[in-house]
């Protein structure tokens, strides 16, 4: 499992 | 992007153009709170910033840049153009309480100790509350007309398919954002009361009434 590094969400 | 996230960035978009519509077309905030309108307004500014910095796709920018326009537009009509008709007796939430702790929050628990990264938690931790004004004016005088019943059930349902998505993201693409989850399932925890009485009255027809 990786915690995301970009913000894509909004 | 996945079928919760689009049908709960819509019920996002949905909640404020009914919120801005109502505002417009009764020429009237009654029973809005202006507080929790500038908390979003401070989310929504806070969180895109990262619009000048990093691009990911033509959706997500439009709908970075209507959020703010529109977050800001309704402080407007609330503070400015329809001034007289904002119910400032009954919106009584002191905001310090919850500007303070997203604020030490997000200097302590955050991805990064940078300045775009601390806003974006401050964001996160902030929009888990910043409906809180509103409830607690809803609360105060026992009642909300029903398009605004709609508006926080629209607004309420975003983050709750949020969580939905996150769980999908987390099984298909083995993605997550521990921030984004905790204050999510926090900010949809508290419109559980809200949720249950919107279904079990204003869905039938009632207007959303709190019992004495």
């Amino acid at each position: 499992d990786i915690e995301a590094e970009e913000h894509d969400e909004l | 992007m996945n079928i919760f996230r689009i049908i709960g960035d819509l019920s996002h978009l949905l909640a404020i153009i009914i919120l801005l519509r109502k505002i417009w077309k009764t020429r009237s905030c009654a029973g809005i709170s202006g507080k929790s309108q500038i908390l979003f307004a401070l989310v929504y500014t806070t969180r895109y910033l990262d619009l000048v910095t990093t691009y990911v796709s033509l959706y997500n920018t439009v709908m970075k840049i209507i959020f703010i326009a529109v977050s800001i537009a309704t402080c407007y009509l609330i503070y400015m153009k329809f001034k007289a008709t904002y119910d400032h007796n009954h919106d009584t939430f002191r905001i310090e309480f919850l500007l303070a702790p997203a604020v030490i929050l997000a200097l302590l628990i955050n991805h990064d100790f940078t300045f775009l990264e601390i806003l974006w938690t401050f964001s996160i931790y902030l929009e888990s509350v910043a409906i809180l004004p509103q409830l607690f004016m809803v609360s105060k005088t026992g009642e909300a007309e029903s398009i605004t019943s709609h508006y926080l059930f629209a607004l309420g349902s975003y983050r709750a398919l949020y969580i939905l998505n996150w769980i999908y993201r987390y099984h298909n693409e083995e993605i997550y954002d521990l921030i984004a989850i905790v204050a999510g399932i926090v900010q949809t925890a508290l419109y559980c009361d809200f949720f249950y009485l919107y279904i079990t009255k204003v869905l039938r027809g009632k207007k959303l009434q709190l019992p004495a």
